[in-house]
């Protein structure tokens, strides 16, 4: 066992597009360490899937559930990192599986 | 991942998981680590959501991600997710999202919903059970419950429900189905793949660690769960972390884990 980690509350009387700021903004720097690993990953198994990912994904993410989009706008928003790549972040499980 | 239910000996399940998480080309020769494993462990934590001032439900999470993989709601049910690797990708799922069908889940969002919606058992297996997914991989659901002695493990593809497996449906109890089920990342009705087998040394560990009540019930401590997913390969280079799930209480207790390269 490393540590044991830290607790953190979300609001959800907050409106989603809030609900995140608080902590996104104090772990912005977990936050881009983590999202740039996954796009070095990315980039290693083809080049072209960031590019395209990153142009596609903030229209696409649109289709989404509004609440989810707009706490992954809030977490955007909180942590200075680009909604393509958070976005990303939250589908990483199925576009990374593919 | 492992994800294990399992009788606790008071009437009730315990739930626990070690989240395995790295990527294929992902292996950094340099440091003989998996580089998302190392990346992700710091961005670990374990949120509350809160509504009136009363904790609704909690995960064992990763700052920047707002679905589940692993969470509790207290006294009514919890959940975790394994990658499922046995099955060919539902392709078909993204392309169809990308051509404008928009009514199927994302993983994350479907396992959230299931949290932000349910508040009992049943509804969270319906909901697990009946949801149409986007699925690229599709998963494994592992679900206990608060109210009643039950484990089950749901294995999903696309659009249905292949295979369910729950505590009680298995009379050998040295086998997942019995007063537990175990899953890792390979159907329960195939032998895992001798490369990748957690299966069997999980099972042994469940066996050697349970004690037996006088009415002839296994069952397991946290603790004994914990050590179960603290040897070898169960515990490996690319656990994040190990959970282990107070359903009654609705805690998680979480612990950043590190496997060194063999």
């Amino acid at each position: 066992v490393l540590s044991k980690p830290n607790t953190a509350k979300i609001n959800l009387d907050l409106p989603p597009i809030e609900r995140w700021i608080e902590l996104s903004r104090s772990y912005s720097n977990q936050l881009k360490a983590t999202i740039n690993n996954v796009i070095e990953l990315a980039d290693k198994i083809d080049s072209r899937i960031v590019p395209f990912v990153q142009e596609k994904l903030p229209k696409l993410a649109e289709t989404l559930p509004q609440d989810y989009v707009d706490e992954m706008k809030s977490i955007s928003s909180g942590s200075g990192l680009d909604f393509g790549d958070i976005v990303l972040f939250n589908v990483f499980y199925e576009a990374f599986s593919a | 991942c492992t994800s294990i239910v399992a009788k606790d000996g008071k009437g009730g399940v315990i739930h626990a998981r070690n989240m395995d998480f790295g990527l294929f080309l992902g292996f950094d020769f340099k440091n003989m680590t998996w580089s998302l494993t190392e990346a992700l462990r710091p961005s670990l934590i374990n949120i509350d959501f809160v509504r009136d001032g009363q904790t609704q439900f909690t995960s064992a999470s990763f700052i920047g991600y707002v679905g589940i993989f692993t969470a509790v709601r207290q006294k009514k049910f919890s959940l975790t997710i394994n990658e499922r690797f046995d099955v060919d990708g539902g392709w078909v799922g993204i392309i169809e999202w990308l051509l404008g069908k928009h009514s199927a889940h994302w993983l994350g969002f479907l396992t959230r919903d299931v949290f932000e919606k349910c508040d009992n058992f049943k509804c969270a297996q319906d909901y697990l059970m009946q949801a149409e997914m986007t699925l690229v991989s599709p998963v494994y659901f592992v679900l206990a419950s608060g109210e009643d002695p039950i484990g089950q493990i749901i294995v999903r593809d696309r659009e249905d429900v292949s295979e369910v497996v729950t505590i009680g449906q298995e009379e050998d109890k040295s086998k997942s189905g019995s007063w537990f089920v175990l899953q890792t990342n390979y159907d329960p009705s195939n032998e895992p793949p001798f490369f990748d087998d957690r299966r069997h040394p999980g099972l042994k560990c469940m066996s050697e660690l349970s004690s037996n009540a006088a009415s002839g019930d296994n069952f397991i401590s946290k603790e004994g769960l914990f050590d179960v997913l603290s040897t070898k390969p169960n515990l490996n280079m690319l656990t994040v972390y190990t959970s282990l799930i107070d359903i009654k209480a609705g805690i998680i207790e979480t612990f950043v884990r590190e496997c060194p390269f063999p």
